[in-house]
């Protein structure tokens, strides 16, 4: 029990090292068991510094960072045991464009690495040109949801889902 | 396993039948504020054995069952499919027969939901179990909902401890 | 000290309803006292229904609707008793462009019928499009903060801002 | 009362003297993720008279002081500044005879704030009267810090009354 949930650490924690450096283009990030000698009672903290800053308390860094190194987590554990299907909502809402971008690398690449079949969804037009089909969500009838293709060639129709 | 479709009927807003083709790679989901594409994913979580009805946003479970609009009666029954692919045959014994797997389950106002596996009737710790074995299910790290990334950021330790769990 | 309390709600309700059928385009919502006969123990509850949806617990609302709604509320308080200066930090960041529009369409409107003056956070396109000036900070020193002024003519400045 | 400027130094990432103009109607403040945006809009409820470090997403109040980078070493001092127009003659008694009037919060590493009104030393209580007199302040409902939309969605009606006093 505590040996696989250290050895999970540590996968996780090197994978978390190296997805941080990729998608903050530089800096150093690394997670932490605290608060108990027990890895089964131990917290997971995180220690971020994006490039160029120091190390300060977590609760410093901005929104879009706090986002992004949150993700970075999600994805680090995510490799360890991948899931056949990602459901991810409005993940990429506190994102700058150029981190819009970075993220959409970083699912490039988990795509590439695994099976897994991700369902996205995003108002962001950054987001939705990099996904290689789009589902639109519709409410024609007032309260009544539906679902129709949106063709991902036609700018017009993809921003009027935007 | 493999995802690939899922078919809806009464759920939330979904009150007409749908049907998602879950592809390989990248499907983006679009569309204005509250047009339904959370209640999408939801009834995701939810056919995968999702029992809080918080988590879903509601007060109690009946409220994913849809609840009318000024044009429309509500109804009394949701129901929500999912199609997998077992071709690798890493499914429970008792299932294990098949190339396809339907999950489904369904809920009745006021008379609680029942879960299928292949049109036979099972339990919520069946399909629960299912899921887990296939490294997913309603409360995976892999389906993060809306906010969710926010909440995580400022949890405890002990809190975020929990997704390292999901790895081991 | 009540009585007080009971016609600042009052203006505040009134002043809810208004903006809430103007930012849904629609739909009505209005504020309930909740929880005690004392208005000075009493809860503030929103009951909120977007056009052609029935009511239904606040909770199930959605992201960008139930955004809109507390911005519609924080909006009928500052009415009531405008402020000097109102600063907003991201608060478009879970609406969807055409709910962006409307937003700025309240800026607008309550620019004009106060003597506010607004700072206002965002990474969106069409918000910055909607300012009447842009000031961007920069950290071409990591980790070193500057401002600078950004030309609002210019599409392609504002864009590396977003 | 009508806010006409603000100048930090030493304030978090703005760590070179910068100074903002505060012009009628709507100012846009944009940038990347990380630059700086949240941290200018923070020393403005500062030098108001913040007294919740957690509020400023600090630890302890020194948090604000800038802490230094790879290159810059860490600095002992902040100070914000923020320059008021009073020519509708608003203010309390004892500052009321000026056409402006010059707030600053200075903080020093280990030894606490001092606040000033054109140029006086005043207590912290002083500077929260003043801007609460104006329907303004540091925990005025017309500051909406980042992420407070949601948190204000999902308060408890308790905590959603608390607004509404301000407006009382
Ligand atoms: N049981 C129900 N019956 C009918 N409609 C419902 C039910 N539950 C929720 N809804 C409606 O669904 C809408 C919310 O849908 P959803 O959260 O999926 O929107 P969304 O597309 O994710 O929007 P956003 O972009 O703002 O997050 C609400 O307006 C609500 O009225
Ligand atoms: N005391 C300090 N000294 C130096 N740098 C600091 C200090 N406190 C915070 N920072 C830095 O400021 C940055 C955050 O700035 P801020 O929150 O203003 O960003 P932002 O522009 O609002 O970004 P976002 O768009 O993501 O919200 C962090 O990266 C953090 O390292
Ligand atoms: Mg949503
Ligand atoms: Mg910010």
């Amino acid at each position: 029990g505590r040996q696989k949930m250290l050895e999970a650490f540590e996968i996780v924690n090197k994978n978390f090292g190296e997805l941080f450096s990729k998608i903050f283009n530089g800096g150093h990030g690394h997670l932490v068991l605290t608060e108990a000698d027990d890895p089964l009672e131990a917290g997971l903290d995180i220690m971020a510094s994006p490039p160029g800053k120091k190390l300060l308390h977590r609760s410093l860094l901005s929104g879009g960072e706090q986002a992004l190194t949150a993700i970075t987590l999600i994805f680090a554990v995510f490799l360890t045991n991948p899931a056949p299907v990602c459901v991810l909502d409005e993940v990429d809402a506190p994102l700058d464009d150029a981190n819009i971008e970075r993220f959409c690398d970083l699912l490039d690449e988990i795509k590439e690495r695994t099976e897994t079949r991700f369902l996205i969804v995003t108002h962001n037009a950054i987001s939705m040109a990099r996904m290689e089909r789009l589902y639109g969500v519709t409410m024609s009838e007032q309260g009544v949801s539906q679902l129709v293709s949106v063709d991902l060639e036609n700018t017009e129709e993809m921003r009027a889902f935007a | 396993m493999e995802f690939k479709r899922i078919r809806l009927s009464g759920f939330k807003s979904f009150v007409d039948p749908t049907e998602l083709i879950i592809e390989p790679g990248l499907t983006g989901i679009v569309g204005p504020n509250g047009c339904g594409k959370s209640n999408l994913l939801e009834a995701m979580r939810w056919v995968m054995g999702e029992t809080s009805a918080k988590r879903l946003r509601g007060e109690m479970m009946d409220d994913v069952i849809f609840s009318g609009t000024e044009r429309r009666p509500s109804r009394n029954l949701a129901e929500v499919t999912l199609l997998l692919d077992n071709s690798d045959r890493k499914a429970p014994a008792q299932f294990n027969d098949s190339d396809e797997l339907e999950v489904s389950r369904r809920i009745e106002r006021d008379s609680g939901s029942a879960y299928r596996i292949n049109g036979v009737e099972v339990r919520a710790r069946d399909v629960q179990m299912l899921f887990a074995d296939a490294a997913t299910g309603a409360n995976s790290p892999s389906l993060v909902s809306q906010g969710q990334v926010s909440a995580f950021v400022n949890a405890k330790p002990q809190e975020r401890r929990l997704i390292l769990e999901e790895a081991a």
